[in-house]
C-alpha cells in the first residue's frame, strides 16, 4: 500500500 | 488534518446520519430528491476508487466506507426497500440529473490533476458533488411544505462544504506549495448553491418559523 498525500481528503 | 477539516467531516457525517434517521424513524423518504442521493453514490464511488490501493490513514478509509456504504444503503432503501418505496414521489423529482453527470464527465475530461483513469474520476466527482443537491434544492422549491428533518440534512450538507472551504484557506496558509484548485474552486461553487436556501433557513430559524423557500 503506497503512502499518497495527493488526496489526503474526504 | 486540521480542525476545519475534521469540523467539515463530521457536519457531513450527521447530515448523513440525519437523513438516516428521517428515513428509519418515519419510514418515509417524502420530502428527499432520490436523484440527488443517486449522484452522491456516484461522487462516492467515482472518488474513493483508491480505497484499496492507496493508504492514508485508519480514519480516512474507515469515513471512505462509511460514506460509500451510508449513500448506498440510502438509494437503496429510496428504490426498493418495501415501505420507504412508496413514499417516494417520482413526479417532483424530475431534475435530469444524467445531464449533470455527462457535463461533469467532460469536464473532468479537459480539466483535471493528471490524465490518468483515476484522476479523472477524481475530478468528475468533484465536479458532480459541487452540483449534486440542484435536485434536492429544487424538489425542496417545489414541495412546500417540508419536514423539519430534510432541512436538517441540507443545512448539514451545505455547512460541511463551507467548513472545508476553511480548511483549504488554512492549508494553503500553512503549506507551502498547497494548491488545490479543482477542489476549492468546486467547492466554493457548491456552497454558493445553497447560498439562497441558507438565506431562508437563517430567515425561518430567526422568525423561528417553518422554512419557506419562495416557488
Amino acid at each position: 500500500l503506497k503512502l499518497v498525500d495527493s488526496h489526503d481528503e474526504l | 488534518m486540521n480542525i476545519f477539516r475534521f469540523a467539515g467531516d463530521m457536519t457531513h457525517l450527521i447530515s448523513i446520519l440525519v437523513l438516516l434517521l428521517k428515513i428509519y424513524a418515519t419510514k418515509s423518504c417524502s420530502g428527499i430528491s432520490l436523484k440527488t442521493q443517486e449522484l452522491y453514490a456516484i461522487v462516492f464511488v467515482a472518488r474513493y476508487l483508491d480505497l484499496f490501493t492507496d493508504f492514508i490513514s485508519v480514519y480516512n478509509t474507515v469515513m471512505k466506507l462509511v460514506f460509500i456504504g451510508c449513500s448506498l444503503a440510502i438509494v437503496w432503501c429510496m428504490r426498493l426497500h418495501r415501505v420507504v418505496r412508496r413514499t417516494y414521489n417520482k413526479d417532483v423529482d424530475t431534475f435530469r440529473h444524467y445531464f449533470l453527470v455527462l457535463g461533469c464527465f467532460l469536464l473532468a475530461l479537459f480539466v483535471h490533476e493528471k490524465f490518468t483513469f483515476q484522476e479523472v474520476l477524481w475530478a468528475f466527482s468533484i465536479y458532480l458533488e459541487a452540483v449534486a443537491i440542484l435536485p434536492q434544492l429544487v424538489l425542496l422549491q417545489r414541495s412546500g411544505n417540508v419536514d423539519n428533518l430534510t432541512v436538517q440534512y441540507v443545512f448539514f450538507l451545505g455547512a460541511y462544504r463551507a467548513f472545508y472551504i476553511l480548511n483549504w484557506i488554512y492549508r494553503y496558509l500553512t503549506e507551502p506549495h498547497f494548491g488545490r484548485w479543482i477542489a476549492s474552486v468546486a467547492g466554493l461553487v457548491q456552497t454558493a448553491l445553497y447560498a439562497d436556501f441558507f438565506y431562508y433557513y437563517f430567515i425561518s430559524w430567526k422568525n423561528n418559523a417553518k422554512l419557506q423557500l419562495p416557488a
